[in-house]
């Protein structure tokens, strides 16, 4: 997070705010509901306290207003800036100014007043812009439902930086930004999308695209703005062009940015009986489905649209040494990638085998070489080779190769 | 005959002084002297806005800095005053 320079703040807590001018795109009811929602975000986290005033001169005065509106920042018609908001301090200050030419919503299309007014007002009670991107305090606009929103840890810990700790006994905690090289990262699910790779993680997904050096992080809300947040699993189907994804008992079908018609289904459609609440991982290959739930695995057939008999069967039997249960998988060439916490598992289905075990970050060009895998032993994991050779790092193939070569110098002088 | 329209590249000039000048303290145009109309000043800038988004920090207005750029956003600069 970052402070206003200067470190402008008010002095007391109780604060007033007034609506001088109304939008209308909403009724004033909405606009009411969707601003005290906004200044809850703040007091629920610290020690202000805001009051709706109808006259007189507030704290924190909000208006609707559109181009030049005599603060020297005019707005700039639909899209581009949607609203500003001054420092705290007398006259303008605190004032939060929303560009009347936007639409304002409290739904998911573009631009829902809540996050908005949040966001701004968080200016008007001293934060400047957070180069979190998963923070409130980031400049740009994303879409969250305000029905689940939870400030992020990243604007909590700003605002009481300013104004101290909540009087709440249990202080009160929110989402962190998950970031890309921490080597206790986890995944929920990953999908091949179109050549790209999507990881998704909480609200957040990263893309990963093979000829692009920097792997991009983004809230699942910016491409399919009705999804919820905390995906379980997900696979493409290639030969349809489709990603499906899965939480709890439904599931989504996504054709590049849009939602299929008729989604979410429930993933009884797929035959899982009602004894199945929701899948871990699930990966798309030569035309069957693989549903991990647990430590067993479910076969679907995509070409006759049924579950394959003899399913489940454990997840050992079919995959030899991914003995239990996973949070996500993928497949690219000729290999499955399992993901169980922090760690990868490179594995061949020809060869029945695990190829390579990795840290979980080796996707994302770290600066660290994560995808040392020295220090993962056979007993740490009791992997299981299925009865052929495991190679468990290219440091431990280099030394195989060193030893040979030596050898074979050996031999030859002799 | 039709007056032909910016180019791409003028658009994007366009785009990225702009953006300089509302949020990273970019010297406006008008009121620019000729140390400051310099293209390293652009490039310092650009760097500090690829910085704060987490960018490559290559300083040039590439792909991913234009389509940053383009985001729906607030108006409060991310840096000064």
């Amino acid at each position: 997070f970052m402070l206003t320079p200067g470190n402008p703040k008010w002095e007391q807590t109780n604060l007033t705010y007034r609506i001088i001018k109304y939008t209308t795109q909403l009724s004033e009811t909405d606009v009411e509901a969707a601003i005290e929602k906004a200044f809850q975000v703040w007091s629920n986290v610290s020690t202000l306290t805001f009051t709706k005033i109808s006259q007189g001169e507030a704290d924190i005065e909000i208006t609707f207003v559109q181009g030049d509106h005599g603060d020297n920042s005019p707005f700039d018609g639909p899209d581009g800036i949607l609203a500003h908001a001054f420092q705290p301090g007398q006259g303008i200050g605190g004032d939060a100014h929303f560009d009347a030419e936007e639409t304002w919503t409290k739904t998911s299309s573009n631009y829902n007043l809540f996050l908005v007014a949040a966001h701004e007002f968080g200016h008007s009670l001293g934060l400047a812009h957070s180069t979190d991107p998963g923070a409130l305090m980031y400049p740009n606009y994303a879409f969250h439902d305000p029905s689940t929103y939870n400030l992020p840890q990243d604007d909590i810990n700003g605002i009481q930086t300013i104004y101290g700790l909540s009087n709440n006994p249990v202080q009160p905690t929110g989402p962190s930004t998950p970031t890309a090289c921490d080597p206790r990262l986890t995944f929920d699910a990953i999908a091949s999308l179109r050549g790209e790779i999507l990881f998704f993680k909480d609200k957040f997904l990263w893309r990963r695209h093979p000829q692009l050096r920097r792997v991009e992080l983004s809230f699942i809300s910016q491409f399919w703005p009705s999804l919820p947040d905390g995906v379980q699993a997900a696979y493409e189907d290639a030969d349809k062009d489709i990603v499906f994804l899965f939480k709890g008992c439904r599931y989504w079908a996504l054709r590049g940015y849009d939602i299929e018609q008729g989604y979410p289904r429930e993933i009884s459609d797929y035959g899982f009986p009602s004894s199945v609440r929701a899948i871990d991982a699930a990966v798309y290959y030569r035309r069957k489905t693989y549903f991990f739930v647990n430590d067993q695995i479910w076969r679907y057939d995509n070409q006759r649209q049924s579950m394959e008999p003899g399913y489940p069967k454990s997840i050992a039997s079919l995959f030899p040494g991914i003995e239990s249960k996973v949070d996500a998988v993928f497949q690219q060439n000729r290999f499955f990638y399992f993901f169980r916490g922090s760690k990868q598992f490179e594995y061949d289905p020809k060869a029945k085998n695990i190829t390579r075990i990795m840290k979980i970050n080796t996707w994302f060009r770290c600066k660290e070489p994560l995808n040392a895998s020295s220090d993962f032993s056979i007993s740490e994991e009791g992997v299981h080779s299925g009865g052929a050779e495991m190679f468990y790092h290219k440091n431990l193939n280099f030394l195989i190769f060193s030893i040979v070569h030596v050898l074979k110098k050996i031999y030859s002088y002799q | 005959f039709p007056v032909p329209g910016a180019s791409p590249e003028e658009k994007n000039a366009r785009v990225v002084q702009d953006y300089l000048e509302k949020f990273y303290q970019l010297p406006q145009k008008g009121f620019r002297s000729a140390r400051q109309n310099s293209a390293s000043v652009i490039v310092e800038k650009l760097k500090e806005m690829q910085r704060f988004f987490g960018l490559n920090e290559t300083g040039k207005p590439d792909r991913e800095t234009l389509e940053m750029m383009q985001k729906p956003r607030c108006g409060v600069p991310d840096s000064g005053d």
